[in-house]
């Protein structure tokens, strides 16, 4: 079980602080329509490095950003983090946890950190290769999209086989 | 270059098979080079033949059938190149129950991979370790709440 | 209640001919995947003259033949009748109750009929013109297509809401 | 010309803010001509305001709010050019329990139409006058069971 938890704040509805406990390897996130769960699967890919607006469902990068309702003020910045175990040292870096973190301000400047300590995007790329995840398209699955797997044309799909080989 | 690759489409092809049969409790999948003399350049068939009917062209399968063999090709691609973790968005949301069903052991029986799946169905719901319920009791803004098993498959 | 009954032979899956009477202003079908709902949906669109295959989930026009199980013969033809109670007078022929067939065989010989009466696809066409049905893309919903309406860029939105002008 | 469509779209429009009220228990929704001086070439904008949220681009709405505009749109456009029927295949299958209650009753109550509707939701078998089963017990030979409401939705 890698995810330890996740926290956003400010991320999209997320307008104040929440941290989810992942406790266990089957995760099940419930609720109504619009109630906020496909964002936190954008929060992930987001903290993960995801750059495209259009994969985050936004128009542009300040979309991500709480944007306010009739009875709040639109928060300046967004951020999320997600703590990772690394016990089992997938990651290589020395810490038994390791804490990814984003943060973008309603200016357009960007954060990044692991534990706590600034870094690049690059870094964070760079931390994640190999583990399969993050930019390789098939350990996160947008809604509706699971479809795509199958609709691409012949030479798609064998682009999907050679990234898995 | 061209024998890594074949290695890795044999692998896949594989466990394609496999992961279909798991999920639909019988029928058969395949993968075909659609030019097996040029492997490199060759494009990519994909066969399906659900259980107890012929095998056919994927277009004429029915949304549930597509959804299922789509759900089996992610799970074959991800043991071929395991991820410690994955979000799934409501992926089973064509599947009628009894396919869920067989959807939600296959996920719990899954080693190796930590899932967090985003559903409205009970099948899905029941077989989690722990529920997560996302609301808006102030309009506009998200929060959790903590919802143990029973009272949240209602 | 427009709808009496509909009437499948030889048409995908339904191998053996097939009434649906439908006794009701909201008549749901229900089944497991991949049991045949959607080929009912399709018998419906094809016999009121639909001509594209795509939109009948098939690449050529004998796909809506039934093609055989391991323990049946493919069928020779595919035939659908669709019967209208006309009673309000909503179609300009005299009956008070319309039948329309359509029927098509492996050679791709197709035949078409009004209350038993051979006809042509365009008599089927006019038959059913002014109703709001058949062509017009939005009394037939398929599935996984109602995002659609919403998807079209403004330019194709608006030509939806010319043809309903 | 240009006024019929000017009537039209009015219409259309007015009743989308109707259907929408109607599905969602609140909330509005809009069209908007991009360019109001030019009527005829004008590409159209859709707004949604789903209850107690801020007025949003359809791109930021989550898939069961967009599902819901979408089905209110299409019957905006029904009000406006009405059809003796329609079949609808399972077009609420992104929406939550509470909207998939409101779609069902908003079915039930639309006069003039009658709706032959392919689903695997409760809320709308439960509101149907007739229930028809599609069951393939022969393999890949689909057959028709009559049910009753009570047996088809334990
Ligand atoms: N920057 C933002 N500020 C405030 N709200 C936002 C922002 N971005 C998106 N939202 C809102 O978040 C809401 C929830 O979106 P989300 O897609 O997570 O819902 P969901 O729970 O997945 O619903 P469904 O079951 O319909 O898929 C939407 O109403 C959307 O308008
Ligand atoms: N010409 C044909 N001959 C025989 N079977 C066919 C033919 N065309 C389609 N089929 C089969 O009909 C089956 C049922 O299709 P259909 O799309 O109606 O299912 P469905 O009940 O709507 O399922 P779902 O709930 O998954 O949408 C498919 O397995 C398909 O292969
Ligand atoms: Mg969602
Ligand atoms: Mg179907």
């Amino acid at each position: 079980m890698i995810l330890k938890n996740i926290t956003l704040q400010g991320f999209k509805s997320f307008a104040d602080k929440i941290t989810i406990e992942l406790d266990g390897s089957v995760c099940a996130i419930v609720g109504p329509n619009g109630s906020g769960k496909s964002n936190i699967s954008d929060a992930i890919r987001w903290v993960l490095g995801e750059q495209s607006v259009k994969s985050l469902r936004g128009s542009k990068m300040e979309d991500v950003i709480f944007s306010g309702t009739s009875t709040r003020k639109p928060s300046g910045f967004a951020e999320v983090t997600l703590t990772l175990d690394n016990s089992r040292e997938l990651l290589p870096v020395d810490f038994s946890e390791v804490a990814i973190t984003r943060r973008v301000y309603r200016s357009g400047e960007s954060e990044y950190f692991i534990n706590k300590a600034p870094c690049r995007l690059k870094d964070i790329y760079e931390l994640m290769m190999d583990t399969g995840l993050g930019r390789d398209g098939y350990s996160i699955i947008g809604q509706g999209k699971i479809d795509q797997i199958l609709y691409a044309n012949p030479e798609d799909r064998r682009s999907i086989f050679e990234e898995a080989s | 270059m061209c024998t890594q690759f074949s290695e890795q489409f044999i692998k896949i092809t594989e466990s394609f098979r496999d992961t279909y049969v798991s999920l639909t409790g019988g029928g058969s999948a395949n993968i075909l080079l659609t030019d097996p003399t040029d492997v490199l350049e060759s494009g990519i068939e994909i066969e399906i033949q659900p259980p107890g009917k012929k095998l056919q062209n994927i277009m004429l399968l029915s949304g549930g059938e597509k959804a299922i063999a789509a759900i089996a090709l992610f799970f074959a691609l991800l043991a071929v190149r395991p991820a410690p973790f994955c979000v799934l968005d409501e992926i089973e949301a064509a599947l009628d129950e009894g396919n869920v069903a067989r959807f939600a052991s296959f996920l719990r029986n899954y080693n190796d991979t930590q899932f967090l799946v985003i559903t409205h169905r009970r099948g899905t719901m029941e077989t989690a370790d722990a529920l997560y319920g996302v609301t808006m009791q102030e309009k506009g803004v998200s929060k959790l709440l903590s919802l143990n098993l029973k009272e949240a498959s209602q």
